[in-house]
């Protein structure tokens, strides 16, 4: 902010700029801008710093959420489902979670529940491998809910630890893909009857406001327990979260910050505020 | 919408005669909240805004148009204006086979774009030639080739100890000798400000001379694509620019942030996941949804 010490409209043009540039889109910015600039006309913020601090703190209040992760000692075996648009990140994701409950001493199934587009099946199995778990594959073009129910059936029987399914990438918008969804759903609660216990819902850190719009519909159609943001190695800063939090009320659980198995970070709502202003 | 929001706060200009600085200044503000919230990026929709507002002021309120028809007209034009021409041409080789490159950000759709690509040019009379040189993700190799045997077009025999810019020139060599026109290189994703992944690129462009590199940019990309686009065209100088997944809901705003940060031509949009979901790009339409 240009060295100013004074706050003047020039100084708050440049705060919404700032949160503009990080994603945050304009009615979120209004938003924290109002709460913020109320604060300024009551003389109770006097520089700059002061009034970043405030942002942040406001930004902070908001992503912040107590909600525990469903662990495998509550449930076994726990299941988790991605879900989330195309490209996103999700079997990438999958490895790299899959590792982590590895690392962790548990025995761990995929299910390899994207039965559509090209090399998908592959491409988790190469993940499988490189995180030394077992993996339900099929061939592309089976019903992705006739795998989800085996990969679940398999992990209680052979009592698995983790199960964790892959879908394919869609669009929000495609009504029959979402429908799909919902019969994954509830073809594995057949099996456990709460599960799936986590159903994260995978969203690009490039993307814009129309993250809003897939986290509406995701919701509505998979009873979203949390998200995971991928590429946040990248210049994009994911600020469109902090909208998605504030009006669906769901937790950040990891971010993505790579390719490689061990890009995965748990979520932190201090640190991820902190870089959307570095 | 913002035509209807548009003629509500343009209706007390009805009586004014001539549009002018004060009586479209709440205008403005609602262009600009449109054109945010369709993710153009803040920049670009300022200067955006700025050659709207020197367009429209003195302008005369014609008696056919209410004033939020004509101003509406006019940010409508000067979209369109900026979104560039419709112009779905390949540049073509002088001899020997068309190059194009494909390249772009982690999961943008450049290997489904290849095949889109393939698919397009062989229904025109092109002998494609799709080459994997993605050797760094997962089965990327086994994608492409899934995509080439679905169209039974032939694809390069790639494999992952290989180095892509050896297997862009390898390539070409047998595109050449087969007599296959069209030359369709898939690259890895990766991020604009890996300096040695973008550096593999710059080589690949000087080895194998490629008549095209296009730039594969998703619909829904943020304020942030005026930083990719920049950085993939200064390292690069692109040609085009592919826009994927205009099937969903996305405003496209990044559409006019990546045509204004590059001023490269955006010459196909992808509008599904099946390989004949390739289409020429229209500017008007590009442009009527990026306003909302
Ligand atoms: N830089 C970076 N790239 C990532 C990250 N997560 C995933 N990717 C890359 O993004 C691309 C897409 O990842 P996928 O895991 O295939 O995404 P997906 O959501 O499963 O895609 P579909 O199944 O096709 O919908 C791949 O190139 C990944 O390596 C991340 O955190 N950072
Ligand atoms: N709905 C829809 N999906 C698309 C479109 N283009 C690509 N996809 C999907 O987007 C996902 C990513 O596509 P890819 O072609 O694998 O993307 P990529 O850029 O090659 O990814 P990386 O190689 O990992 O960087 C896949 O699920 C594609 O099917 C489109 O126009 N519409
Ligand atoms: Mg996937
Ligand atoms: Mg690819």
């Amino acid at each position: 902010l240009l060295g100013k010490k004074e706050i003047d409209e020039e100084v708050l043009e440049g705060l919404e700029e700032a949160l503009l540039g990080a994603d945050i889109g304009p009615e979120t910015t209004e938003q924290i801008l109002e709460v913020v600039t109320s604060r300024v006309e009551r003389q109770e913020l006097r520089d700059v710093n002061a009034l970043r601090e405030v942002i942040k703190e406001e930004i902070v209040r908001i992503l912040h959420k107590e909600v525990p992760i469903p662990t495998v000692v509550d449930r076994k075996p726990l299941v988790l489902m991605f879900v989330g648009v195309n490209g996103v990140g999700k079997t990438t994701t999958i490895g790299k979670i899959a590792a982590q409950y590895r690392r962790d001493g548990h025995r761990v199934l995929m299910g390899a529940g994207d039965t559509f587009r090209a090399a998908a099946i592959e491409q988790l199995t190469e993940w499988s491998c490189r995180a030394e778990c077992d993996i339900i594959a099929k061939s592309q073009g089976v019903d992705p809910s006739s795998v989800m129910y085996e990969a679940v059936e398999k992990a209680v029987r052979e009592e698995y630890d983790v199960v964790i399914c892959d879908t394919a990438g869609r669009l929000h918008t495609k009504k029959n893909l979402m429908e799909e969804l919902r019969k994954m759903v509830r073809v594995i609660r057949k099996i456990i009857p709460d599960a799936p216990h986590e159903v994260l819902l995978v969203l690009d850190a490039t993307t814009g406001q129309n993250a809003i719009f897939q986290a509406r519909e995701f919701r509505e159609a998979a009873d979203l327990t949390g998200i995971v943001m991928t590429k946040l190695d990248g210049t994009a800063k994911g600020g469109v979260i902090i909208g998605i939090v504030n009006e669906f009320d769901i937790p950040v659980r990891y971010i993505g910050v790579g390719e490689g198995i061990e890009d995965l970070r748990p979520y932190d709502a201090k640190q991820f505020t902190d870089s959307l202003f570095s | 919408n913002l035509s209807q929001k548009l003629t509500t706060t343009l209706r007390k200009v009805r009586g004014q005669g001539r549009l002018t600085e004060t009586n479209i200044d709440e205008s403005l503000k609602e262009v600009k909240m449109a054109l945010l919230e369709a993710d153009v990026n803040f920049r670009v929709a300022k200067a955006f805004l700025r050659s709207v507002k020197s367009r429209a002021i003195g302008e005369e309120v014609q008696g056919s148009l209410t004033p939020g028809q004509q101003f509406i007209k006019i940010v409508n034009d000067e979209l369109t204006n900026m979104m560039g021409a419709s112009n779905e041409s390949l540049a073509r080789s002088e001899n020997g086979p068309t190059v194009v490159m494909v390249v772009g950000l982690q999961g943008a759709g450049k290997t489904s774009s290849v095949g889109k690509l393939a698919n397009y040019h062989a229904q025109k009379g092109f002998s494609p030639y799709l080459v994997p040189a993605d050797v760094y993700r997962p089965a990327a190799i086994d994608q492409l080739r899934i995509l080439a045997d679905s169209l039974h077009l032939p694809c390069h025999p790639s494999t992952k100890d290989q180095n892509p810019v050896e297997i862009a020139l390898a390539a070409l060599e047998s595109a050449k000798i087969n007599n296959l026109d069209l030359v369709l290189i898939d690259t890895a994703g990766r991020l604009h400000i890996d300096s040695q992944l973008m550096d593999e690129l710059h080589q690949m462009r000087q080895l194998v001379n490629p008549q095209e590199i296009l730039f594969v940019a998703d619909a829904m990309t943020g304020q942030d694509a005026v930083n990719m686009a920049k950085s993939f065209n200064d390292e690069l100088d692109l040609t085009g620019i592919l826009l994927t997944k205009m099937d969903g809901d996305a405003r496209g705003g990044a559409a006019l942030s990546i045509r204004a940060v590059t001023q490269k031509p955006i010459k196909f949009i992808a509008v599904g996941e099946k390989l004949e979901n390739l289409e020429a790009f229209h500017p008007e339409r590009i442009a009527s949804r990026i306003l909302g």
